[in-house]
């Protein structure tokens, strides 16, 4: 497992910030992005509907909130997905109208997996094959603006979790950084590096950084190893890809 | 001596200020007196749990004012929250799990 990895810094791997808006999908875009982002790792950069996963969702009206894994059985289940730009965003559902078998597929999946429980199984997963999707809990994020939210279960309780999202990579807080210099210099102590996660959101881009945040690595922060998701879109036998450091 | 006061400097913005900046920068208008008023409660709640939230972080995270800082907890669970898992995620064993390449 590398020190760092970061899927944004690999052309075309991570689509632009999504905004879910009143419609509470932020499982079927978490899917959608870890199928892109997958596909374009192995394949060709697509842009894939997540409107089809609402439309089309097994459980009813997707924008009532969903599981990641309704989303890949939804694919499953259609042999693939339509490209955003044929099944666009709507952020609203109607009855009745799952248009899977209008558009020409993008996309598809050969299944999908839930990891370990287990943050370095985690990042290895990560580093070596690609983003995956995650649910937290995001009682925190109502207030959040930057930085390495590191919190206790107290604050975060690990085992309510509520949103999900895109875990595109990890990272090292350098000792100091965003922090005043005076502050830095007046610590008796030197701070330890923290480590982190980078989590795409979908609520707009003016949200977080840029519409990402970082959560710490290494004490389950807001319950992030309790449902880690992904598809998979290779046979098991494919090469080993590179995450950027 | 000078009778001239100490400069104070800036001082800090009324919560109302605030509120007002955050209007403008959100694109926020309440064309009700009463919703303004409890728009304005909200916002001061909002800000108090943001001053608890950064005290208790033990990390690098600022929590402060953002897009939602106009809405009660409630209406952003609702909102942008996952309805189905907030009424509880379905119990499961981990039937699949990431074994390294080549596994069945």
């Amino acid at each position: 497992t590398p020190h760092t990895c970061d899927w944004r810094k690999k052309t075309d791997v991570i689509s632009p910030i999504k905004n879910q808006k009143n419609c509470a999908c932020c499982w079927a875009i978490a899917a959608a992005g870890n199928i892109e982002a997958l596909w374009s790792i192995r394949s060709k950069p697509v842009e894939v509907s997540v409107q089809e996963l609402l439309d089309c969702n097994r459980c009813g009206d997707g924008c009532q909130g969903g599981f990641i894994w309704d989303a890949f059985i939804t694919v499953l289940n259609n042999s693939g997905l339509a490209s955003e730009r044929d099944y666009p965003f709507q952020g609203k559902v109607e009855p009745h109208r799952c248009l899977a078998k209008k558009y020409k597929k993008v996309a598809w999946i050969q299944d999908f997996i839930m990891l370990q429980e287990d943050e370095q199984r985690i990042a290895q997963y990560l580093a070596t094959h690609g983003p995956i999707t995650v649910t937290i809990n995001k009682k925190l994020l109502q207030q959040y603006k930057k930085g390495v939210i590191k919190v206790t279960p107290d604050t975060c309780d690990p085992r309510f979790v509520d949103h999900s999202v895109l875990l595109v990579g990890f990272g090292r807080d350098k000792p100091g950084e965003g922090m005043p210099a005076e502050t830095v210099a007046s610590q008796s102590r030197p701070r330890r590096s923290l480590p982190y996660w980078i989590l795409k959101n979908s609520w707009g881009s003016h949200w977080g950084e840029e519409g990402y945040f970082r959560l710490h690595r290494g004490s389950n922060t807001c319950g992030i190893t309790k449902y880690p998701l992904t598809a998979r879109v290779v046979p098991p036998k494919a090469s080993l890809v590179s995450c950027p450091p | 001596g000078s009778l001239r006061a100490q400069d104070p400097g800036p001082r800090p913005l009324e919560l109302k200020e605030v509120f007002a900046w955050f209007q403008m920068q959100f694109n926020r208008s309440y064309l009700i007196p009463a919703e303004h008023a409890r728009r304005l409660d909200i916002f001061a709640h909002n800000l108090a749990q943001a001053q608890r939230l950064q005290e208790e972080d033990l990390g690098t995270a600022e929590f402060g004012v953002t897009p939602f800082s106009d809405l009660t907890e409630e209406e952003f669970a609702q909102l942008y929250g996952n309805r189905k898992t907030a009424r509880g995620v379905p119990s499961m064993n981990r039937m699949a799990e990431y074994e390294g390449l080549g596994e069945s």
